[in-house]
């Protein structure tokens, strides 16, 4: 464990809480994609069944335990509590482009074809793109709440920080996955353009308006 | 390998 490895599961945390206490304290899933989170939710289901058959470490198990509780809440508060404010005509992304060739990829590509293993490398996969639908969103609504833009940020950050501890442990350990690392270079260029926004738009304090 | 590596990153 490295401190990139460590500040990029902080962020993914952050991230996740900051979503499900702005749904709950709001009261509302406005410009919030249900497709997204609902793939994030069967990201975290088919990367951590392992939850099962191995115990890593304390941390290990409650950070995997927190992330699926905390995806399914906000699945729940979407789709079932705040669903008034879901707004689904935004919501449009046809998640079946991304479910069923990502599905079959982790059939084609993977490091052993077992079940365990073909379910990982289809929760790498999935994860890598499982933000589009959210900015597909964003980009047919044109804007975001400035909390949601945090969000984004955090989601992004986390995986770009497990690039650079990809690169500290392939340097000092010799460790490389080259699933993971492709799939997160693929995660990380897709909020390129969102970094780019964030970063010239709301930290300058204005609202993130598309187009820019 | 990498399955004998136990996948300790979430």
């Amino acid at each position: 464990m490295n401190i990139f490895r460590l500040t990029g599961d902080l962020s993914h945390l952050a991230a996740i809480i900051i979503l499900l206490l702005k749904i709950w304290k709001s009261r509302s899933c406005a410009g919030i994609s249900g497709k997204s989170q609902i793939l994030f939710a069967m990201v975290f289901t088919t990367r951590y069944l392992d939850l099962l058959t191995a115990y890593i470490s304390l941390y290990n198990t409650s950070m995997k335990i927190i992330y699926i509780g905390c995806s399914y809440a906000t699945v729940y508060l979407i789709y079932a509590k705040f669903k008034a404010t879901y707004d689904g005509n935004h919501d449009t992304f046809r998640v079946e482009f991304l479910v069923v060739p990502v599905g079959g990829l982790s059939f084609l590509v993977n490091h052993d074809f077992s079940p365990l293993e073909i379910l990982w490398t289809f929760s790498i996969y999935l994860e890598a793109v499982a933000i589009l639908p959210q900015l597909f969103m964003i980009s047919k609504t044109g804007e975001a709440e400035t909390i949601t833009t945090h969000y984004l940020f955090f989601l992004g950050l986390y995986r770009a920080l497990y690039l650079i501890n990809w690169v500290w442990r392939f340097y000092f350990e010799g460790f490389f996955d080259m699933i993971a690392i492709v799939a997160g270079v693929v995660q990380t260029i897709l909020y390129c353009d969102f970094f780019y926004l964030y970063v010239t738009k709301v930290l300058k304090g204005k609202k993130l308006s598309l187009p820019a | 390998e990498l399955d004998d590596i136990e996948k300790d990153e979430l």
